[in-house]
Formats: structure tokens, sequence, C-alpha cells
């Protein structure tokens, strides 16, 4: 694993997160399901919590958006770059952004996965680089696994507890 | 003599990844025509970091893994 310069990371526990908008491949709830199981990946391994609210801002905002989306990194279109997020911080700090032009999924292999990009996307949002481990989910490279049964890889474990320490519960 | 399978097109294509992905920078001047190009410096970070045959050389394997759908976030470094 590795982490962005500095270690940088969030100085509290409690984290709250926003959904702007959604996309049309999947439902409302899908999307809400998503991502709330992609935050409780990281959740489940350290003191982290996340709470979720519907106006203002929050720690991590969440939207899908494509080509030039508002922040300087326009999406690609179809394929390639899939989403990106940026590393703990204030204002766009751990914000995650969606390709629009990707066609997003809630299980199928047709498509990406929503849950499993999410969840990767929330490792930089919580302060983790790219793993140069295959196997890790913060290799930068899709591959398609079972959401039903996703386990958080070893290495993104160690990555994550490196910086917040383990679960107290 | 064996059949290029880069093409022009692949070249500028993975130009564009390594500057997003491993910070390449812009070639200019005559300093870059001595010793190992910038380009190929970069293609063999790259070949190390995905676990390919370092070269140095844009190839079918390298030229795949960069094609593969993939996270925006450049490889260990924080998009300023």
């Amino acid at each position: 694993f590795s982490t962005f310069g500095n270690s940088l990371k969030w100085e509290k526990n409690s984290l709250t997160y926003r959904i702007e908008n959604y996309t049309p491949d999947m439902s409302v709830a899908e999307v809400d399901d998503s991502i709330n199981r992609a935050l409780q990946v990281w959740a489940k391994v350290t003191p982290l919590r996340f709470t979720r609210i519907y106006s203002g801002t929050a720690d991590i905002m969440v939207s899908f958006g494509r080509q030039s989306h508002g922040d300087y990194y326009p999406f690609d279109g179809p394929s390639g770059t899939l989403a990106h997020a940026f590393a703990p911080g204030s204002g766009i700090g751990g914000d995650a952004h969606f390709d629009e032009d990707e066609m997003f999924t809630f299980s199928s292999n047709r498509g990406y996965v929503l849950f499993l990009v999410a969840a990767h996307e929330f490792g930089h949002s919580l302060g983790l680089s790219h793993s140069d481990d295959p196997g890790a989910l913060m290799y930068p490279v899709y591959s398609y696994r079972d959401p039903s049964t996703f386990v958080l890889p070893r290495d993104d474990v160690n990555g994550i507890q490196s910086l917040y320490g383990s679960n107290p519960s | 003599v064996p059949v290029s399978e880069v093409t022009v097109q692949d070249e500028s294509f993975a130009e564009n990844y390594l500057k997003n992905f491993f910070n390449m920078t812009e070639q200019k001047g005559p300093s870059t025509r001595r010793g190992i190009s910038p380009l190929s410096k970069k293609l063999s970070e790259m070949q190390r970091f995905f676990g390919l045959h370092i070269t140095g050389a844009l190839d079918g394997e390298t030229l795949e893994m960069m094609k593969k759908p993939r996270c925006g976030v450049p490889d260990g470094k924080i998009a300023r």
C-alpha cells in the first residue's frame, strides 16, 4: 500500500458524506446502497464512522459528471478513467467524482460495479494512494469481484490502519 | 525485421497516459537527445509499478495495461 505525502489523513473519525446527484444507470436505492456499503468497507476496519447529510457541504461530496465537471481534471469519455477522488482536506479534499460516460451497475459484470469503484475512490478520500499489489482494492486498474462476497484485502487493511488504527469495537 | 505493433496514435496515447499518471513532463530542448529519454524512464517506472517486463520501450503488453479501465488519480502522487 501507499499513502499520500506526509501521511495525509482526516484529523477526526466522524466524517459526513453527501450524494449530490445520481447516475441514470442505476436506481436511486441502488446508488445509495452502493455508496453506503463502499464507505462501510473502511469503517469495518477503522474507528472511522460515516454520517450521510442531504444538504450543505459534507467532508466527502459524491457526484457523477462527464468531461469537464468543475475541478480542472476533466474525464475522458467512455473507458479509460472511471472515477477520481481527492486526498483528505477542506473544500474539494475528500470528494469523489464518477465518470458518467461509464456504465455503472449494482452487481453485474457488464459495466463497472459502482460499489467496487466507490470503495476504491473512498480509499483515496481517506488518505490511501495507489497500491502496486494487483490483489489490492487500491490497485489502480479495475477488476470485477462479486460485491456480495467482497472482503477488503489485507494490503488495504494494513494501509488504512497505518493511518487510523483498528476498529475499537 | 519485426513488424512494429505500436502505431503513432499509440505513442501519443502513451505520452498522455504517462503525463496524467506518472508525472511525465514535456520533453524540451537538446538535452533530451542524449542518454535515456524521459519517455523511456517513465515507461520503465510504469512497467515496474505494474510488474511488467521492464524494457523502457512501448510494447504491446505495456500498451494493453495502459488501456485498461482505471482510477484517474495519479499513481503515488497527490493531485495538486
